[in-house]
């Protein structure tokens, strides 16, 4: 408010002559508190160990055919190849990608672990979740352009040494190189219910070796290949439900 | 709405613009490159509160209700207010290096009017 007089509003004194210099550095910060209030951070997130960008574009490529343009609004073909925007969709989602990490804990070198934020402890909903692998084909005495049948299965790992259970198989029959997903909605939407933030997996392909396929997995000199999770995610508190009526 | 442009001081919407790559913050915003921080400024005489198009929020409803009815309160000025917002999809990284996209709603002002 200005002080000139009681009757005044914020918005009216802005257009007085000020100290143009001190006013956008003011409006600088204000809008930096403003965008990081709204992804409800405290602070910017401290970039110290960026990830690879090889990997990052790989992902993104993937699971965005559609363009982010210059003023933030993402087009996204429909099956009619026509262009709408995500500012149509009323509902606030989240999509989180996370990629595989690993370390001393997990008991072989087919595990590895996600670390999946909850975006400021909101209330999330689970809606999808997939782990994407990518399966190299390496040379074989099979013919070439042979389909190879392996089997995939994930697991989930407790830390160190404890026990593990099924979360999917899935038949994968492979012609070339390439990515596959495999759901994992229910395990993540568990993760998210408990308040973990950790989600240990295990990597098992039954018949991978015979058939001269190699699931690329972490630290395999192979960063745009490297495994990464997707979390499609909208909020449940009571302003968005307030918002949506 | 009105677009500022100096020539008077009525209530407009200032475009505002900022790159990342300017405050630092292109290392962990991956998308857009930039924000429009548009705001809104100037005044609102009274012959310009309850205008069709610049002023259509509710408030503005039951402040001419209240005038209809000859109960004008001295201290309802109308104020120079965003009236129209809009969604921003943002894609950026988060603490723990994930990569966030997130269709942030009321981003952006599109439009202002008096209220």
């Amino acid at each position: 408010h200005t002080t000139a007089s009681r009757d005044s509003c914020a918005s009216c004194g802005l257009s007085q002559p000020a100290d143009s210099g001190r006013m956008d550095a003011e409006f600088v910060e204000a809008v930096k508190r403003h965008i990081l209030t709204k992804l409800q951070m405290r602070e910017r997130p401290n970039i110290t160990q960026p990830i690879p960008k090889a990997a990052m574009v790989t992902a993104l490529r993937k699971l965005h055919a559609g363009k982010v343009r210059e003023d933030g609004r993402v087009e996204i073909p429909d099956v009619d190849g026509h262009a709408s925007h995500a500012n149509d969709v009323e509902e606030e989602t989240s999509e989180i990608i996370t990629f595989a990490e690993t370390d001393d804990l997990l008991s072989s070198k087919s595990s590895l672990f996600f670390i999946i934020s909850n975006e400021g402890n909101q209330n999330l909903y689970v809606s999808q979740a997939n782990l994407w692998l990518y399966f190299k084909l390496l040379p074989s005495l099979l013919e070439k352009g042979t389909r190879r049948k392996v089997m995939v299965k994930v697991y989930y790992q407790e830390p160190g040494l404890g026990s593990k259970w099924n979360l999917v198989e899935k038949r994968v029959e492979l012609k070339r190189s390439g990515w596959h997903t495999f759901p994992l909605t229910d395990a993540v939407q568990l993760v998210f219910s408990k308040g973990t933030r950790r989600q240990n997996l295990d990597i098992r392909c039954e018949g991978c070796e015979g058939a001269g396929v190699l699931p690329v997995l972490v630290n395999s000199g192979d960063e745009s290949h490297r495994p990464f999770l997707v979390v499609q995610a909208r909020a449940t508190d009571s302003n968005h439900r307030i918002r949506k009526r | 709405g009105l677009e500022c442009d100096g020539t008077n001081g009525l209530c407009c919407r200032q475009q505002f613009y900022i790159d990342f790559r300017l405050i630092g913050w292109n290392d962990w915003i991956i998308a857009p490159s930039g924000y429009y921080g548009n705001y809104c400024e100037g005044s609102c005489p009274a012959y310009m509160a309850g205008v069709p198009g610049s002023a259509s929020s509710f408030h503005t409803a039951v402040v001419n209700q209240y005038r209809m009815r000859g109960m004008s309160p001295g201290s309802m000025n109308s104020c120079c207010i965003p009236t129209k917002l809009s969604t921003m999809s943002m894609l950026y990284f988060d603490d723990e290096y994930n990569i966030v996209k997130r269709d942030v709603p009321n981003m952006i002002v599109e439009e202002c009017g008096c209220a």
